[in-house]
């Protein structure tokens, strides 16, 4: 499966409907420091069904929401949808496209869907295990998980090998 | 599930010695098991051999050795079990010139069979990166995405 | 010593307010005391407010933010009590362009009254520097000094 | 007072004597990964007495000892010298130049002295404590105490001001 298309609204400095599309190789994000880079992550991440706030260097849910620049007010709602080709079938799901969304509103309600069902976080993130995204995959490494790496345990090590197999 | 494990790590042990000798232009290093006889339980290690030098316990590495060592065995397990997408956050920032020339050259060859997003400052992976996403704040604190290097353009 | 921490901390209150705006080109950011009634235990918070932003707390800070505002925190600590010496490893690497260009300028500041010893890959912050100091490995494994560039050359 | 000249021998990949002097201004430490910029600094640390391998990244005193190179034999001792010009007094004692040196042999003897007189290692921090330069200053700063700074406590903060005092 692959990740073909990601649709942001309201997520941390995405305040306006912003969209991008992924063809495969090597995508270079660029821009000044805290221009938005790493929030495109998170968003992805976010999007994936990530459940812990400290992964998105967040203290409480609703700092996702975008909150305002001084010409800028505040927004209601973050949204974020992430659009997998799934020709190969490796996402257990019956469909060749498969359409993930994650909302959560300044008042802390959350909706999920698949497809335009809705679900909930348990569902998407089911749908995600092993597919090499998420928590448990190691799709997402920064500076901090390449110290880790090698400052981790025998064990620790050899449980990404496990995760591996 | 035994198997599976001993499978799986002389796979990834291969990979890694591969990677991690073209990621540094030379040298060695090896994953070994802490307890061979106990596959089960057994607990992973790293030990290194950089060009020109003699085996060193891993803390006495450099920044920029332990961060291309770290990415050798990243890309020894994707090797193994690519994962569709994988993001990198500035991860080559402790690089020299020589080191992330290789590293972007080992990221080009991976992206036939996995989508890479790197997030970088550096001008050599700028440079070797197919397609370009800029970010820019024209409004402060709002960001907008700029696409500035199309796939299919191969101009630099 | 309730005077002294109440004055050292008012003075460093203060460079940090000047030092944060200088170094990101604007904003305003604060030290304050989490207990004000209680000078003798009281803690220290940082509150930040980056240009064109709101405040925000600062976990939401990027990585180049995050390491700026702690610049300009040591260097308010600095501009009160100057140690001798002070080295910074690679502190540069997280900054973009135009945020190293303003933090080599406060370097070469503060550098009147304090030495400064910067272990960097930044072209800016090289090409800033009055002295370099070349490290290699001829033969590896072996390192040895190679001065690059001495105090009285003014040429680039 | 400052750090006018430092020489050294055996300490990590300074295998060689090596010395260099400090003449003010914005020294700019350059070389490729590995060529031994951040031992350059763990040398200096070393000098100044720190007691802690850890924050020399060493997990037993003799791992600074020049432990050989594929064409060089191990050498066995480390030894780091340090002048300081003392014309401002700074330094506790009575002399315009201090020369601080360190030595660590592979049996594991340590010897300090201060200005060629034999002392003991609490010698070389007392001389050093308040001059800003040791622990207790804030002389050496990395990427860990940039992030360090911004996530401490507010507590622990409060502590560095006090330290400024
Ligand atoms: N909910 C939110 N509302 C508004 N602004 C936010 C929100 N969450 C985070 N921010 C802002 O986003 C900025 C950080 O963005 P980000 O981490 O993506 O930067 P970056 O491009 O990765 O920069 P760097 O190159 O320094 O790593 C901070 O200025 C922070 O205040
Ligand atoms: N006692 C020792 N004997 C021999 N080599 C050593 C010893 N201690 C450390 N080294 C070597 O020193 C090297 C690390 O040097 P150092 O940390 O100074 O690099 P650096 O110039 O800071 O590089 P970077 O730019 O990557 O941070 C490692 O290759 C390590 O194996
Ligand atoms: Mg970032
Ligand atoms: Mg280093």
């Amino acid at each position: 499966m692959r990740l073909t298309r990601v649709k942001i609204f309201g997520f941390k400095t995405f305040a306006d409907r912003t969209e991008f599309s992924l063809e495969g190789g090597v995508v270079a994000v660029v821009g000044p420091n805290g221009c938005g880079k790493s929030n495109l992550v998170d968003a992805i991440l976010w999007g994936l069904g990530e459940g812990s706030i400290k992964h998105l260097r967040a203290s409480s849910s609703q700092d996702v929401i975008f909150s305002g620049a001084q010409a800028r007010k505040q927004v209601g709602y973050a949204e974020v949808s992430l659009c997998f080709d799934n020709e190969d079938g490796t996402l257990p799901i019956d469909a060749s496209e498969v359409w993930v969304t994650r909302r959560l509103t300044r008042a802390g309600d959350s909706e999920y869907s698949i497809n335009r069902q809705s679900c909930r976080l348990r569902d998407v993130v089911e749908l995600m295990a092993d597919s090499g995204l998420g928590r448990a995959g190691y799709a997402i490494v920064g500076q901090k998980e390449i110290d880790q790496a090698l400052a981790a345990s025998a064990e620790d090590r050899r449980g990404w090998i496990d995760e591996a197999a | 599930t035994r198997d599976k494990f001993v499978n799986t790590f002389n796979a990834v042990r291969d990979n890694f010695a591969v990677m991690f000798t073209r990621l540094f232009g030379g040298g060695s290093a090896e994953l070994s098991l802490t307890d061979p006889d106990n596959v089960l339980e057994t607990g992973v290690d790293i030990v290194v051999q950089l060009p020109g030098k003699k085996r060193q316990p891993l803390q006495l590495l450099s920044g920029g050795e332990r961060s291309l060592c770290a990415s050798a065995f990243l890309f020894a397990l994707l090797k193994h079990k690519p994962a569709p997408l994988v993001v990198l956050d500035e991860v080559d920032a402790p690089l020299d010139g020589r080191n992330v020339e290789r590293f972007a050259e080992a990221l080009l060859e991976f992206s036939e069979f996995i989508q890479f997003i790197t997030i970088t400052h550096n001008h050599t992976t700028i440079a070797a990166a197919p397609t370009l996403l800029g970010v820019t704040m024209q409004e402060p604190g709002v960001s907008t995405l700029v696409p500035m290097r199309l796939p299919d353009s191969v101009s630099g």
